[in-house]
């Protein structure tokens, strides 16, 4: 086990109890910057816990990031433990994200799906869903990102408990899911909210429930570009941007499209590395070139709506 | 643990609408037990399919019937497992 996060190994792959114990000690280690808060407990009552960054204040304009809310993507919460890393590294140091905590907080939710995640390192490498079991079904688990209340049950999930899209009995069913919306509606002051996924190289804002334009399209379409842009200076790495239903398909239920409809104008998804050849399965060799890269973009994102207040 | 010894990924590439609806159709046979790493979306953009090992034959044999282009992006989804484990237990140990 890790002595600290320095010695920690982020260029593989960590069980919940891994992560969690490196949450505890970056806390220990930055107690003037980081918090632990639980906002709420999984289906099989497992602690779902949320880093949060802050240089004081109170009830400041926040950002929020989640990785893992569907479980087998791995690079994803690999990624967000060392986004939590570098922003310890960076504060004091780096003009822009000093800037950016020094006005805003920074909400990080490293494995969104806990049940999820230990399943796939105890079972099933490739589960996707939550772990909740659905009365009258001998099917397990709900898609997490289709039982957000936006456009829920409509075309783009799925109403059959086996399948992998399955939007769940009603919105919100899900516990990994309700606790962030409580939190969300509770804190009210967030104005970036970024869900990251993989895989397929995407970033993607709303909507995917309708081919409505958002109304704030241009502007998220070209946040988006210069985003892109700067992940792609790094390696070169190249990633589209769009609406979800134009970039991929149509989805319903979705996490940004509810977080946009709440009035959060920056809401983005991220579909990391790679476009196919490993997909689920991103050698760990990937995991600190894919968040060195993704942070660049995140960056962006996060700069420019300190800079936009509204 | 669950064994995905055999199981491999195929990439579908869809022509147009008629064939996404056909790759469409397979999602809802159950007893394939097909996995849809990328969802059938419109003509042109990958769907990504893991297929257990007991029905790749036929799967692949409906697709060449429909004239539906696809490559194998995993041979055998199960040995990228044992080099990811590998991986972790070398770290670990």
């Amino acid at each position: 086990r890790a002595s600290s996060t320095d010695t920690f190994s982020y260029a593989t792959y960590h069980t919940l109890d891994e992560i969690y114990g490196f949450m505890d000690m970056l806390v220990a280690e930055h107690p003037q910057l980081v918090s632990k808060l639980q906002i709420g407990s999984t289906y099989e009552g497992r602690p779902i816990y949320v880093l949060k960054f802050s240089t004081g204040g109170n009830n400041r304009p926040a950002i929020w990031i989640d990785t893992g809310i569907h479980s087998r993507e791995w690079v994803t919460q690999a990624s967000g433990i060392w986004f939590a890393k570098k922003i310890t590294q960076d504060y004091g140091q780096d003009p822009a994200l000093t800037s950016i905590l020094d006005n805003m907080d920074i909400f990080l939710e490293i494995v969104t799906n806990p049940d999820g995640f230990a399943f796939t390192h105890t079972k099933n490498r490739l589960w996707r869903k939550t772990r909740s079991i659905t009365p009258g079904s001998s099917c397990i688990g709900v898609d997490p990102n289709r039982n957000w209340d936006a456009g829920f049950g409509k075309a783009g999930a799925s109403n059959n408990p086996c399948s992998e899209t399955y939007h769940g009995k009603f919105a919100n069913s899900e516990t990994e899911v309700k606790s962030i919306v409580d939190f969300v509606k509770s804190h009210g002051n967030i104005k970036a909210f970024i869900s990251i996924h993989s895989y397929s190289q995407l970033l993607l804002y709303p909507y995917g429930y309708t081919t409505e334009p958002a109304s704030d399209h241009n502007e998220l379409d070209q946040l988006a570009k210069s985003a892109v842009t700067a992940l792609a200076s790094l390696y070169g790495t190249k990633f589209k941007y769009g609406s979800i239903i134009k970039a991929i398909y149509r989805a319903s239920g979705g996490t940004i499209d509810w977080t946009y409809n709440q009035g959060i104008k920056y809401s983005y998804t991220f579909e990391l590395r790679d476009t196919g050849r490993y997909g689920f399965l991103l050698p760990a060799s990937q995991i600190i070139p894919t968040a060195q890269e993704t942070w660049l973009a995140l960056k962006t994102i996060m700069e420019y709506t300190m800079n936009h207040p509204y | 643990k669950e064994d995905f010894v055999g199981h491999q990924v195929l990439r579908i590439s869809a022509a147009d609408e008629a064939q996404v609806q056909k790759v469409t159709e397979l999602e809802y046979l159950e007893h394939l037990q097909l996995d849809f790493w990328r969802g059938p979306a419109q003509p042109g953009t990958p769907i990504d399919v893991r297929v257990p090992f007991s029905s790749v034959q036929a799967v692949k044999v409906f697709l060449e019937a429909h004239g539906i282009e696809y490559t194998i992006m995993i041979e055998d989804v199960q040995s990228l497992l044992d080099e990811e484990q590998e991986q972790i237990f070398a770290f670990q140990t």
